[in-house]
């Protein structure tokens, strides 16, 4: 019978886009948002 | 009615090599910069904590709602992520200011006194480098510092 | 071979120096300070002068930047349990530093408008990264670690992927390159490197570059080959359905992508679907569900279990779907190709039905099946496309009665009473891999299969299309449109006589199934 699509851990009623959080073909959830690499500022690379 | 469909010497192998990459597979951490100083340890905890965030906890309202110490944690510590941006993005909406010289936050006050040509009168969170670079040794607490 | 005596101690020595300079603080942001510094002492080691002397350096840098990692895993590893952060940090630190090098290289080479230099040097680079992988997946076999090729590949794809006006220019360019290393890598020519695979062509950065960034979908005939690559692979172990541990996990990786796909692209999948149902086997009944369900983002599908819904009403229904694919292609041998036009063109000679069966035969049973399933899918579609041409040609609508008594029904009618039993399963499921969203096809297709069972012969073959929709939809959703009105077509239109056939009652079951669709219906 397959597989309850909807526990891969996708929310797959989201309005926006679900790839940019999309962590991991293995991951039961999406990125946190410390997950994602982001250009910040320069001057906000403090360490 | 399609019968089984035999595996033929290179599917053997495939699987062969297959199975023996199973033991490795890429953590989602394996593909982000390495985070000197808050590195990923995905670390299996109880079952009956949260396992995944709060919906909607990557917008800035979540982040509008979390206390300011939090916000100065996450921006600090989780440098160069969208976690830092949108930290600094609430922390501005709570009308703090990024002092880009002296990389620290300022809440300008109500009637700004001038100071000095770089300094207005307000509540500075003083980032404590040394202090920084034995958090781990003592209790590491962001010091605000009312500067005169 | 035959490098110059003592190039790989110096491409050592300057390996070592810049993974120092790297992490110095001094290095400046994205480490420009030193590498300026650096590439002085590259020339001072003539490591520049040629593009062979190039060639050789960043093959040996590569050969030791992975020998490290092995040697730190082999220290502090095993060979078959995931490393240790402490470890991995270790190794990484080692491969960034190499991948800014090449990224620094890569962005400077030529001066600063001349992109081709830039881009001949990235593929020359991908190129010999992915050569020493592949020999190395030889030589070490189940032994072969993913591990330092995934980050090299990853980190430098995001290193040229950073928002700097030099890789605007070459953004896609860049994504050929990568994709053409990725196409070269692909599961079944480096399955030990299938799992780090699957992570790279499914990374956020990677699919927004492919699908959403890159203008125009030019990203997306490359990464439809991508996961025509993957299904591929998969194809033979999924086939049996005994899914060992290893491909279990690559499989719901699969589903994962392919439910990204559906919900951000799903007009990807539209326009691929023909292609991908090529390779995924009959057997992944929901796999295929999720490729056919996907409809474009803009249409409104009407319920399907709306009383009395006409669809030769909607106003989609007469759109022809687009399809990325040259499927007549794929009818081979070309005399073959040639007979069949002539008798789509002439209805004769009437010898052609029995010499298409004998086309569609494998040559090679041992496949698992006595038919050439692709040969089998195009033929299907380029009927069909035919006859929908044909009939609106005369102006009618692909329905019941305009389908009946032309050549493209005889061939239909024909493999649905000539072939067996299995011949005839390949033949209705790539009719009813055509049961879409509204269109013109999932019209014709509906209607031709509903035709097949009305003028059958036999109760086998009304058998075996109720078998053919029903397996398809007594799977976990999400079920495509186009199946379930034809399903609700055939048990509600009272000219099928459906719940008199003695298979409807064949076992409790399956009588309680078809009541509760009914029971939807109404």
């Amino acid at each position: 019978p397959g597989i309850d699509l909807t526990t891969l851990g996708l929310n797959l009623n989201a309005p926006d886009n679900l790839y940019p959080t999309f962590l991991s073909p293995w991951a039961d959830g999406p990125c946190r948002p410390q997950d994602i690499d982001y250009h910040v500022p320069t001057e906000y690379l403090t360490n | 009615p399609l019968g089984p469909q035999p595996l033929n010497e290179e599917h053997k192998r495939e699987i062969r090599m297959q199975e023996s990459a199973f033991n490795h597979v890429p953590q989602p951490s394996d593909s982000e910069r390495l985070r000197l100083y808050m590195p990923r340890n995905p670390y299996q905890t109880a079952q009956h904590f949260p396992q995944v965030p709060p919906p909607h906890s990557d917008t800035v309202e979540f982040f509008q709602r979390l206390s300011t110490e939090t916000l100065f944690y996450i921006f600090y510590y989780m440098e160069g992520t969208k976690a830092q941006y949108m930290a600094a993005k609430a922390l501005k909406k709570q009308s703090w200011r990024f002092h880009t010289k002296y990389m620290m936050w300022f809440q300008r006050h109500e009637e700004p006194k001038t100071i000095t040509d770089e300094y207005e009168q307000g509540t500075y969170i003083f980032f404590d480098y040394e202090k920084w670079g034995q958090r781990k040794k003592e209790g590491f607490t962001f010091e605000y510092r009312y500067l005169e | 071979i035959d490098d110059p005596p003592g190039l790989r101690e110096k491409a050592d020595a300057l390996l070592r120096e810049w993974v120092h300079m790297y992490h110095q603080p001094a290095a400046g942001r994205d480490s420009t300070k030193a590498f300026s510094n650096f590439v002085q002492h590259m020339h001072q080691q003539g490591i520049l002068k040629t593009d062979d002397l190039i060639t050789r350096f960043f093959r040996l840098c590569t050969e030791m930047s992975v020998d490290m990692t092995y040697k730190l895993m082999s220290e502090h590893g095993s060979q078959h349990q995931p490393l240790p952060i402490s470890v991995k940090t270790k190794c990484f630190q080692r491969l960034d530093a190499f991948v800014r090098l090449i990224a620094l290289l890569v962005k400077h080479s030529g001066d600063e408008a001349n992109m081709v230099t830039k881009v001949n040097l990235l593929n020359k680079v991908l190129g010999i990264v992915a050569g020493v992988m592949m020999q190395d997946h030889e030589l070490r076999d189940v032994s072969f670690q993913q591990l330092p090729y995934h980050r090299i590949f990853i980190m430098l794809f995001m290193e040229l992927n950073s928002p700097e006006r030099i890789l605007e220019n070459i953004n896609y360019q860049v994504l050929c390159a990568f994709f053409n290393v990725f196409h070269v890598m692909r599961p079944s020519r480096a399955p030990g490197f299938a799992f780090a695979w699957l992570e790279l062509i499914s990374h956020r950065v990677f699919i927004g570059r492919m699908l959403a960034i890159t203008p125009n979908q030019q990203g997306w005939p490359m990464y439809a080959q991508l996961l025509i690559d993957l299904f591929r692979y998969m194809a033979p172990f999924l086939r049996n359905a005994d899914l060992k541990k290893s491909t279990l996990l690559l499989y719901r990786g699969a589903l994962r992508v392919l439910l990204i796909m559906l919900h951000d692209f799903p007009e990807l999948l539209c326009d691929y679907h023909y292609a991908f149902c090529d390779v995924v086997p009959p057997n992944c009944i929901q796999m295929r569900n999720l490729i056919l369900s996907a409809f474009p983002r803009n249409m409104r599908l009407p319920d399907p279990f709306t009383p009395n819904l006409k669809i030769e009403m909607l106003q989609e229904i007469n759109h022809a779907p687009k399809c990325q694919i040259n499927y007549a292609g794929a009818i081979q041998p070309s005399s073959f190709k040639k007979d069949l036009d002539s008798y789509l063109l002439n209805r004769a000679p009437v010898s052609f039905l029995s010499e298409m069966r004998s086309t569609l035969q494998q040559p090679c049973p041992e496949l698992g099946t006595r038919y050439n399933i692709s040969l089998m899918n195009a033929l299907v579609l380029y009927v069909g496309s035919q006859a929908i041409n044909h009939i609106y040609s005369r102006n009618l609508s692909p329905n019941m009665s305009a389908i009946a008594h032309s050549a493209h029904m005889d061939i239909f009618q024909n493999l649905a009473v000539a072939l067996d039993t299995e011949g005839r399963y390949i033949f209705l499921n790539a009719m009813a891999n055509h049961l879409r969203y509204p269109n013109s096809h999932t019209h014709y297709f509906s209607s031709a299969l509903l035709y097949l069972f009305a003028e059958a012969n036999t109760e086998a073959i009304q058998e075996q299309i109720t078998r053919v929709l029903l397996e398809r939809l007594i799977v976990n959703r999400p079920h495509p449109w186009g199946l379930l009105i034809t399903f609700i077509e055939l048990i509600k239109n009272p000219s099928f006589k459906f719940w008199q056939h003695s298979f409807v009652h064949c076992a409790p079951e399956i009588e309680k199934l078809f009541e509760s669709v009914a029971k939807s219906c109404s």
